[in-house]
Parts: structure tokens; sequence; C-alpha cells
């Protein structure tokens, strides 16, 4: 389905469809966790997800009329982003706890096992307390989410007739999420004026989780070079990509 | 390294059918 064809509320209505299912751990290492463990869980999670969000991006109205070049990019930038989203979502109900899935919910002093990640958790309750407040609404999570794919990148310029083609269809998506989010706000309920506060609000949010998935990034980096945890398949894949850009 | 090189897995979940089909 081609997103010009769509209207805001058939756009979220796709969204709806397209949330990959809640991945659960199956091996709960037994507590008190040591930093080995609990680096293994998080990274065999993060692995799973990782799978379940390529077949999410490609159910997005649009993505995959994307030039395969540019599905790539987006996801290599965005997956630590999209992965940390959903990870708020999930612990919007739970004060203090990270749930990363119905069994691996961690509380903040966990976090100390691991050398560096207490800072990571703090920023990523902090976030989630925020989005708490704000009272975020599944529909407005999911349009974010959205977002954070299709904003995650900003390509060099192509002279080729596909690239160009491609980035216009792109603007285009993030239009179409855009309007997908403001639609989604005026249908809440809360007066006009009050509207446009709610969507700078809850956009000016996506910094910090830009900013959390670097310092995410850095410390899974830091952990494998250490060797604390292996790092295999798809998840090494998307963590090299970012090694190789920075280098 | 091209992109393809270096994202052979995320190339071929983008080509191929649905997750369940890869796990």
């Amino acid at each position: 389905v081609l997103p010009a064809s769509l209207g805001p509320e058939q756009f979220v209505l796709c969204l709806i469809e397209a949330e990959p299912p809640n991945v659960l751990l199956m091996s709960r290492p037994s507590k008190p966790f040591t930093e080995a463990s609990m680096m293994m869980s998080l990274t065999k999670l993060a692995d799973k997800e990782l799978v379940h969000m390529i077949g999410w991006a490609k159910k997005i109205p649009g993505f995959v009329e994307l030039s395969l070049y540019d599905q790539v990019r987006l996801l290599e930038s965005c997956w630590l982003e999209v992965l940390m989203m959903g990870l708020m979502w999930r612990s919007i109900d739970y004060p203090g706890k990270l749930i990363f899935a119905p069994d691996l919910a961690l509380d903040r002093d966990e976090g100390k096992c691991v050398e560096g990640i207490l800072e990571i958790f703090d920023m990523l309750l902090a976030t989630t307390s925020r989005f708490r407040e704000l009272k975020l609404q599944h529909r407005e999570y999911l349009c974010l989410k959205a977002m954070i794919l299709l904003n995650s990148s900003m390509f060099p310029f192509f002279n080729a007739v596909e690239e160009s083609d491609s980035s216009r269809k792109l603007h285009h998506l993030l239009n179409t999420v855009t309007d997908g989010l403001i639609w989604v706000i005026s249908k809440s309920g809360i007066p006009f004026r009050q509207q446009s506060t709610r969507l700078a609000n809850l956009l000016m949010l996506l910094s910090h989780v830009r900013h959390a998935s670097y310092k995410g990034m850095e410390h899974l980096l830091s952990m494998k070079c250490k060797n604390v945890v292996p790092v295999y398949d798809l998840l090494l894949e998307m963590l090299n990509a970012h090694t190789l850009r920075e280098q | 390294s091209s992109l393809t090189e270096r994202h052979k897995i995320l190339h071929r979940l983008l080509q191929e059918g649905s997750p369940s089909d890869i796990s």
C-alpha cells in the first residue's frame, strides 16, 4: 500500500497492524545477575527483537518502496533507538523498573552489576518517566517509533535518479507519519491550543532517546571489546555498522 | 565495505519473507 493513498487514520491503523510481537527471553538466568549473565540476557533479547524489527519496518506503508540502500541505512542508524522506545513503552506503567521483556524486568539498582550501564538505565528511566507524565498514548507511541526509523539518517545527496526518487518518497513518508501523529493528538480531546504544545513535548523527547542510544551503542561496543559478552549474528552486523561509520 | 557486504543478514531479511520464515 502506498502512503499517498492513505489518510492519517488509515496510516495509523497500518502502524497498529505492523506492531511486532512481545519477545520473550525464555532462558532467564538465576539471580543475582553477574555482569556477563546480564549482558548475555540483554544481547540475546536484542538479537531476537531485531529480527522482528525488520518485519515491522517492512509493514510500514511505503517503507519497502524506498531503495534497498535507504532501507538498510535507516535500519542500521535507528535500531537501538527503536529497541529503547519499545522498552520505554513497556516500562511506562512501572516506575523505577525497565521491562526488557515480560520475563525480564529489571530494577534500576540491578544495573549496578554491569560497569557503565547504570547511567544508561537512569537515562531510560528519566525519559520513560517524562512519557508517563505526558500520559503517552499507544497510537502516539506507534507514530513516534515510526518517526525514529524514518528520521534516523540524513543521507548524502545522490545524483542517481533511483536514489533521489527514494529520498523524495522518504520525505513524503515522514510527512505522512507527522500527519498521523497530529491526527492522533487532535483526536485525544485536549483543547486545540494545547495540541501543538503536546506535539512539541513528544518530539523533544526523541532527542533524549537518540542520546541514550548513542550511549548504549558505546557501552555495547566496550562490552564486546572487553569480551564481557560475545555478540553474534544480526546484532553484530548492526553494531559493526556503527563502528565502521565512526572510524 | 559496501552495505551489502556488511549487512548480509539484514539484506536477506529485507529481501526475503517474514521474520517467522527466518527464525
